[in-house]
């Protein structure tokens, strides 16, 4: 399972629809500061179900919303599609697409492959691929060392939850 | 339980030892149970030892060295668990010239299991991509610019 | 009280746009106390507007703007009380080409004023220099060398 | 005033005698991960009277002898000359020499001058001169993002204790 593209809208810096088709191996995101980086990664963890608004570095959802819209369109989506050649998330079909949308009011809707569904059924379908938005693989700017900094007690935990 | 779990561990630390020494060149590291008779009594402590100098608590080591250490942890976990996404946004912040360099090859050997997407402002970085992406902004808004590297590695971009 | 306060603010806030305006190349920043009737009531915001953005509030920023900010109120202290020491460890570790040069350059006006001690692993930063100091490691232990770049600077080093 | 030289003896990493003279300008110091540039700056700090063993980033005071120390000779010094031609400090010396020790047991020893003193008498005597070991102009590595994310109320309470 990889992600094949990210389709983002009405997201922080990302006003217009945006589509980044990724790679299956090494892929580099760079830019000037600013520009919008770390955004892509916010919106990524957004599509996976993250549930703290605090790890998108926002104090409430609807923050998320880019505030250069106009009254009326201000609603932001995260298409997520995964690569699913191994059948690894039990849908069957090569292409698996994960949407979560945030309008006005926060109200929040999940999608799976274009139908409504719930953020359980998206983390339970995604846990099996191993994708989860607060999973030690997604290690956000600044983060790195504090995983060195880990006290014994919580890596143990961390390793546990591994296993 | 606590039999599957050792058994884990023997082989993440064979897998550390493994990336960390190759990381450092010539490096050491494990972990260790602080109760070795009831692992779950305790934690577990992230033992380092660089080139050139005794074991030491992480707690003291370098900024640089910290993010050797926790690298070679999340890189050794996914040697056990290869078939995943890593999404890392400016780790090599704090790297000198010669770690930059180690963590280029590192991430390279890393995504021929894994999917990894890199945030990174080093040129060594970057020279490594299979696909380079370049976020820019205009009029406040973000825009972006794609360009395949490595032609054979794409299959999809 | 509240008086010498909001003189000292007001001269602050001139200066904090002046550098944050050099180093942004024409961005807008400012301290706006939360209650503007009883200063002492509640605390003092830093609102910046970097070019071609809105203003905003600085924890939605990224990790270069924040760093950008941040020194920008420093460096604004420093020139209403000027005869101090600067000690900046990696300051520059998420800026990118264009900030860095302009670190660089707001770090030599600094240090017309005040004594600097940077820690970097930037070449852009390092070629400013008045005095460089290699610090090394050699059987674990730390040795210096030191070159003086600019010998008018140079009085005592 | 600024800082003529440093000189640190079983700190950290620097086990022998090491002088540093530094100019009036703009010293960079540079080198590759782990070599010891930091340990200059919590040096630096230590000499300055720091408290919190934490900000020099040991656990106890103790740690920050060189561990590579043989038995009877497990101590640290770091002594900072500040120039004083401006005579801010008040202090008929064109340079004020002040020194901080510690040995095996925990025991610290102040001089300021080569003669006995106190931490007070010392952070007394750099408050006039602009130097506190915990103030703003010392940016730890890592840090810096932090002022940016000051709290409204932490901010004023910091411009407060600048006026
Ligand atoms: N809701 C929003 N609407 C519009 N713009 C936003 C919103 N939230 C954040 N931004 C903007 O997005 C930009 C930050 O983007 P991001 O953090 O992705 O930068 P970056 O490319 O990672 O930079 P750096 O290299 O400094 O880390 C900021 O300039 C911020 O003003
Ligand atoms: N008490 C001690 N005795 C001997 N060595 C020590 C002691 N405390 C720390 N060290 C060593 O000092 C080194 C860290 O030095 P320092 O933090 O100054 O590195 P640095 O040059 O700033 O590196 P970076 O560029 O990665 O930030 C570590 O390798 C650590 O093992
Ligand atoms: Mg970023
Ligand atoms: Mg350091």
């Amino acid at each position: 399972v990889y992600i094949k593209r990210i389709e983002i809208k009405g997201f922080k810096s990302f006003k217009n629809r945006t589509v980044i088709n990724l790679c299956k191996g090494l892929n580099v995101i760079t830019g000037p500061n600013g520009s919008g980086k770390s955004n892509i990664v916010d919106a990524i963890r957004f599509a996976l179900g993250e549930l703290n608004p605090r790890m998108l570095r926002v104090e409430r959802f609807s923050e998320l919303i880019c505030d250069n819209l106009d009254a009326g369109s201000r609603r932001a989506y995260v298409k997520i599609v995964l690569d699913n050649s191994d059948r690894k998330i039990p849908i069957d079909s090569g292409e698996v697409e994960i949407q979560r949308s945030i309008d006005e009011k926060g109200r929040m809707t999940y999608k799976i492959n274009g139908r409504r569904s719930s953020r359980e059924a998206i983390v339970d379908m995604l846990s099996v691929a191993g994708l989860s938005p607060s999973a030690i693989n997604i290690i956000m700017q600044g983060a790195v060392t504090r995983i060195a900094d880990l006290t014994p007690k919580r890596r143990r935990e961390l390793l546990e939850e591994i296993i | 339980k606590k039999r599957v779990f050792m058994e884990f561990l023997d082989r993440l630390n064979s897998k550390l030892r493994e990336v960390f020494s190759k990381f450092t060149s010539g490096g050491d590291a494990w972990l260790e149970p602080e109760d070795k008779t009831n692992i779950f009594n305790g934690g577990i402590d992230l033992i380092t030892a660089f080139p050139g100098k005794p074991r030491r608590s992480l707690s003291i080591a370098s900024g640089g060295e910290k993010t050797i250490a926790a690298l070679s942890f999340v890189f050794a976990l996914s040697k056990l668990n290869p078939t995943t996404v890593y999404i890392l946004d400016e780790v090599d912040a704090h790297l000198d010239p010669v770690n930059l360099e180690r963590l280029a090859s590192a991430l390279k050997d890393l995504s021929n299991e894994s999917q990894i997407i890199v945030i990174s402002l080093k040129d060594v970085i970057a020279s490594k991509a299979d696909k380079i992406y370049g976020i820019y902004s205009k009029g406040g808004l973000s825009k972006v610019v794609a360009a395949v590297m490595n032609v054979e590695a794409i299959s999809n971009g």
